[in-house]
């Protein structure tokens, strides 16, 4: 099963 | 303070109706170089990025940086108020609580005034890391939007994979399957209608349709987009605007 992942698992805050 | 102008508003709708169904709130910063905005959707899974150079405008002028703190579909519901090819001028004071927005007829014998109460918005920004993506497609925006719309019939999620035969879409629901496969093409006649496909590795990410479908409302700014990934990587998707762009970081769907 494929679960959906967010923008914040791969790009960090500065 | 700001003082931008195009000349047609319709340049500005379009963007906006292209960002407003996945944003709420957020700052567009504006400085000498243009306007941008960075926000994410409400669900996290998509980053908006925008850029509108000030070469893009007919006037610019800001001399110090300015923050517009928008609510976007406030802003889409007063650019309604503009025809198409009215001249629109977005005028801010530094420090102001408000944006100034005129429509003007081409003639000057019509000018509409609205001014749009900003907001204080604390708002998160992210590093978007440069990256070397293992796929680049070039391809027309219109048939990546057909694509997609018609796989969305049979299910939630499309599956992209590309390798050097071409790019495929597929999706599986509880009717049945379905693919379309686009083989590396140029077309002479309608540039828009090749497919430019730069390749490292093959790739193959799955994604959520209704968000794709979002960021395909994008169409109507280019006749292509630029659509790059890695595997286990957001993909870029990129439509250029004549000074800038409108890009989408798509979080795809990942394998437990």
């Amino acid at each position: 099963r494929a679960s959906q992942s967010t923008i914040g698992a791969f790009f960090k805050k500065p | 303070m700001l003082e931008a102008k195009l000349d047609a508003a319709s340049q500005l709708k379009k963007i906006v109706e292209a960002i407003r169904d996945m944003l709420g709130e957020c700052n567009i910063e504006c400085n000498e170089t243009g306007l941008a905005l960075q926000s994410l959707d409400k669900s996290h899974i998509v980053l908006v990025s925008l850029l509108l150079g000030s070469d893009g405008f007919s006037e610019y002028r800001c001399d110090r940086g300015v923050t517009l703190g928008l609510n976007i579909n406030s802003l889409a519901t007063v650019l309604r108020c503009a025809n198409n090819d009215d001249i629109l001028t977005l005028r801010s004071e530094d420090r102001a609580n408000e944006l100034i927005l005129t429509f003007e007829d081409s003639k000057a014998d019509r000018i509409s005034e609205f001014n749009l109460r900003l907001m204080d918005i604390d708002q998160e920004y992210l590093a978007i890391p440069e990256t070397e993506y293992a796929a680049t497609v070039v391809m027309s925006a219109a048939v990546l939007q057909r694509t997609l719309r018609d796989l969305s019939a049979l299910s939630e999620a499309v599956t992209i994979e590309i390798d050097k035969e071409g790019i495929r879409f597929s999706a599986e629901g509880d009717l049945g399957k379905g693919s379309t496969h686009f083989k590396p093409c140029v077309d002479m006649e309608n540039a828009e209608n090749s497919i430019n496909i730069t390749l490292s590795e093959p790739v193959s990410l799955s994604f959520n349709l209704q968000y794709f479908s979002n960021i395909t409302k994008a169409s109507s700014l280019s006749s292509t987009v630029t659509l790059q990934m890695t595997a286990g990587m957001p993909a870029q998707i990129e439509y250029k605007l004549p000074s800038g762009h409108v890009r989408y970081y798509f979080a795809p769907k990942i394998e437990d």
